[in-house]
């Protein structure tokens, strides 16, 4: 489901540290 | 009683976790009074974005967990997000959040489109929360042991997830013996709302289908 994929998208950003918390 | 070791562990999550901010615009838009439903929804996805980023920031900083395999990191944490937000969402409810906000934000939720027979779940989960009256470190190895949950789909290398986890899920424990030793049922109850949380999972999809229809 696209709610899933934008989760994942979401989780790999963070992960690689390319979001502003 | 906690050795040393474990106690520097509850400490330093404990400290992580509090780290977890709530963003001071969000409490802003919460205030405001006059707003659809759909600025509600519109406002209720940012939320859930800023937390899923709050909830991978505390994840990092677990032990252990950056030397795992990096798809299983994924795997983990998208097997958890939903989870973990609701667990943290239980927090801010029965907590952190003012009287004032707490008002506003359910009022928020139960006028934003979403479906009555997902909003009853949410709300009762939030208040059977409240009824365990857990203190900041339960708060916090929960919200971590549900994360290092080696059973989550697509994990491939479960055995170091559960080295990671074990240890949490000793000290949790503990800490439930400590914090509530009129209450010997404690820490099994605490284990029972985490089976509780995965039926968010499914709910949580179906709410967002449901939603998405409407």
């Amino acid at each position: 489901p696209a709610s899933n994929l934008g989760l994942e998208d979401i989780i790999r950003k963070a992960l690689m540290g390319n979001i502003e918390t | 009683e906690l050795t040393r070791e474990q106690q520097n562990l509850v400490n330093y999550i404990l400290e992580a976790h509090l780290k977890q901010g709530f963003p001071a615009d969000m409490s802003n838009k919460l205030l405001r009074e006059q707003s659809s439903a759909e600025e509600n929804f519109l406002l209720l996805t940012e939320m859930a974005t800023t937390h899923v980023q709050v909830i991978v920031e505390f994840t990092k900083k677990l032990p252990g967990f950056q030397a795992l395999d990096h798809e299983d990191q994924i795997a983990l944490l998208k097997g958890s997000a939903v989870e973990a937000m609701f667990l943290r969402s239980a927090q801010i409810f029965n907590e952190k959040v003012p009287e004032d906000h707490t008002e506003q934000l359910e009022d928020k939720i139960r006028n934003s489109g979403i479906s009555q027979e997902y909003i009853t779940p949410m709300f009762n989960f939030y208040k059977s929360m409240g009824d365990l009256k857990m203190c900041r470190e339960e708060y916090a190895l929960l919200t971590a042991i549900t994360i290092l949950s080696p059973d989550r789909q697509y994990v491939r290398n479960r055995e170091s997830v559960e080295k990671l986890q074990e240890p949490l899920i000793e000290v949790l424990q503990k800490i439930c013996k400590r914090q509530h030793p009129g209450n010997p049922q404690h820490f099994a109850c605490l284990l029972g709302r985490l089976t509780e949380l995965r039926t968010f999972n499914h709910q949580h999809a179906e709410m967002l289908m449901s939603w998405k229809v409407n």
